[in-house]
């Protein structure tokens, strides 16, 4: 554990926490993809089966339990609870253009051809792209509310600091995980456009984000 | 190490 690791966890979970908390507050899940959310819940559904087979640490159990429940609970909210707010007519990314090739990938390119392993591939791949529907979505529509692009911001600030927890280990403890570093390379770059945006529009003031 | 043998990561 090192102080990128941590922070990008902690980024990871504000992310989470900001989108929960502006569904259940606002009682709307406008503008929010419903689509990323059910990807990032089967994410950590497949990432996290190893909760059965070993033990790492109380932090890492504890995180993943929770990183679990939450996404499971914004699920509930965008479409159980709160489902007449979800705007399915712009939620139209077709998530099957993503699922297919990240399980072609995952069968191909994984570190053991066994369940676990090639579930664990799946979830690393599928992440890097779960975001596509919510970033379609804002390009679709062509605005964001602040509140989203604080969700976005998060999520892409725990990818960044991934990295830099990446360069860190491997200087370290010669640590390097190829499946993880390169697909999180390719995570991070699709926050860049969004970053710029991110910083020149809603940082200096703007209640919503619209594109250009 | 490779990524295999231990996946501390979240």
């Amino acid at each position: 554990m090192n102080v990128f690791r941590l922070a990008g966890d902690v980024s990871h979970l504000v992310a989470i926490i900001i989108l929960l908390v502006k569904i259940w507050r606002s009682k709307s899940c406008a503008g929010i993809s419903g689509k990323s959310q059910v990807l990032f819940a089967l994410v950590f559904t497949t990432r996290y089966l190893d909760l059965f087979t070993v033990f790492i640490s109380a932090y890492n159990t504890i995180m993943k339990v929770v990183f679990l429940a939450m996404s499971y609970a914004t699920v509930y909210l965008i479409y159980m609870r709160f489902r007449n707010m979800y705007d399915s007519e712009n939620d139209t990314f077709r998530v099957e253009f993503l699922l297919v090739p990240v399980i072609g990938l995952s069968f191909l390119e994984n570190y053991a051809f066994t369940p676990l392993e090639i579930l664990w591939t799946f979830s690393i791949f599928l992440e890097a792209v779960a975001i596509m529907p919510q970033l379609f979505m804002i390009t679709k529509t062509g605005e964001a509310e602040s509140i989203t692009t604080h969700y976005l911001f998060f999520l892409g600030l725990y990818r960044a600091l991934y990295i830099a927890n990446w360069v860190w280990r491997y200087h370290t403890e010669e640590f390097f995980d190829q499946i993880a570093v390169v697909s999180g390379v390719v995570q991070t770059i699709f926050y860049c456009d969004f970053f710029y945006l991110y910083v020149t529009r809603v940082l200096r003031g703007k209640a919503k984000m619209i594109l250009p | 190490h490779k990524g295999a043998d231990m996946k501390d990561e979240l």
